[in-house]
């Protein structure tokens, strides 16, 4: 599960 | 942060540096579809919104605007500056044909129904087929110039890059985007075509498929 908050990808 | 994703990242913005440096060196941005670029910048300004809400790392943060500032560059490069450089008549590319249904997608298919995750969702969906018009510019015009394919080159090694990454990042850290990954194949299928033509043309300004 991604945490949507969370993201660390360009 | 592992290599194949240092290194995504680093195609992706040598591919947007080329192509600035391209058209700002031959004061033009003939073979380049403006559609493709504003496509791109809206994008970045769709995905990028976190900008005002979280801070991953000096990093991440810098590459966001690198990208935003050089896609907005490219789009006030081609619609105005070099306007008159710009071969509209070959970029037809109906482009509602690709946010129309991106963003009904995005509504439909989400991580989580709030504005900035949805709006990231249609960021990624529409990155997946942002180079459309630009491959069916080259396709009419049956060539593209040499710089043209390194852009091309790099845009698509960049989301092969992003594959890896996402197949190191499953098995070292159990991370898993399944909206990410699937955007990401489709994005990385698009170029195969391209990607075996450059290599077997050997990298020089070559005819694509229709």
């Amino acid at each position: 599960e991604v945490r949507v908050d969370e993201k660390d990808e360009l | 942060m592992n290599i194949f994703r240092l290194t995504g990242d680093l195609s992706h913005l040598a591919a947007i540096v080329i192509l600035l440096l391209k058209i700002w060196k031959t004061r033009s941005c003939a073979g380049i579809s403006g559609k493709s670029q504003l496509l791109f910048a809206l994008v970045f300004t769709t995905r990028y919104l976190d900008l005002f809400t979280s801070f991953i790392s000096l990093y991440n943060t810098s590459m966001k605007l690198i990208y935003i500032a050089c896609s907005y560059a490219t789009v006030y490069l081609i619609y105005m500056k070099f306007k008159a450089t710009y071969d509209g008549n070959h970029d037809t590319f109906r482009v509602e044909f690709l946010v129309v249904p991106v963003g009904g997608l995005s509504f439909l298919v989400n991580h989580d129904f709030s504005p900035l995750e949805i709006l990231w969702t249609f960021s990624i969906y529409l990155e997946s087929v942002a180079i459309l018009p630009q491959l069916f510019m080259i396709s009419k015009t049956g060539e593209a110039e040499t710089i043209t394919t390194h852009y091309l080159f790099f845009q698509g090694l960049y989301r092969a890059l992003y594959l890896v990454n996402w197949i190191w990042r499953f098995y070292f850290e159990g991370f898993f985007d399944l909206i990410a990954v699937v955007a990401g194949v489709v994005q990385t299928i698009l170029y195969c075509d391209f990607f075996y033509l450059y290599i077997t043309k050997g990298m020089s300004g070559c005819a694509l498929p229709a």
